[in-house]
């Protein structure tokens, strides 16, 4: 495991965290898009089917745990939570799954390391993790600000994503035979739909004032 | 052919 590796799951970590914590803490979820959250339970629970059969490290397990635990949790609190569920804005969040989950199946379907179950499904949660942001980019768009909670949160993201490219820069360099194209690709595509948002993201904070996104 | 190693990223 390198730095960035570890760096990349950290972020990553922290930005699920972050976000059921202050859904917890502040019994509201307001400017938090259900269905991206969604997409990423659906995304975990594709990619990490092999957390009964194949053992990694203990590391490895009980960040898998963690990572389900909490996406299942967010998206309860926001459908379920008596009080939590009240502050969705479900007519702003209007991206539709199809458009996301359909192309997501049918590219794993034809571009695959292995025609197998296992081998689609987390070739599926590849594609599906890239274009998972897009209801909340487009949520971010249409309410044009951003709060602190869903800034952190796209920042965190964002800040994993870019290590994970780093990381797989250097395991290419430092690993013999370390070649994942779909991965690799599938991540650069998630990277630049964040470097949008990064861009008014700094900006905002370089004018110290609330973040507004052009329409 | 080689087994590929198992994917230990998350």
């Amino acid at each position: 495991m390198n730095i960035f590796r570890l760096a990349g799951d950290m972020t990553h970590l922290a930005s699920v965290l972050v976000l059921l914590l202050k859904i917890h803490t502040i019994k509201s979820c307001a400017g938090i898009s259900l269905k991206t959250q969604e997409l990423y339970a659906i995304v975990f629970a594709t990619r990490y089917l092999d957390i009964f059969t194949d053992f990694i490290s203990l590391y490895n397990t009980i960040m898998k745990l963690i990572f389900l635990g909490s996406s299942f949790s967010i998206v309860w609190y926001i459908r379920q939570h008596k009080i939590v569920r009240r502050s969705y804005d479900k007519d702003q969040d209007t991206f539709r799954y199809v458009f996301i989950v359909l192309p997501c199946i049918f590219l794993a379907l034809i571009i695959n390391e292995k025609f197998t179950f296992k081998e689609v499904m987390w070739t599926f949660s590849l594609y599906l993790e890239a274009v998972a942001i897009l209801p909340q980019l487009v949520l971010l768009q249409r309410t044009r600000n951003i709060d602190n909670l869903t800034g952190q949160y796209v920042f965190l993201l964002g800040a994993y994503r870019a290590l994970y490219i780093l990381n797989w820069i250097y395991r290419y360099f430092t690993e013999p035979h370390y070649i994942h194209w779909i991965p690799w690709i599938a991540g650069i595509v998630q990277t630049l739909l964040y470097g949008d948002f990064f861009y008014y993201y700094f900006h905002s904070w370089k004018n110290n004032k609330k973040l507004q996104l052009p329409a | 052919e080689v087994e590929p190693p198992p994917k230990d990223e998350l």
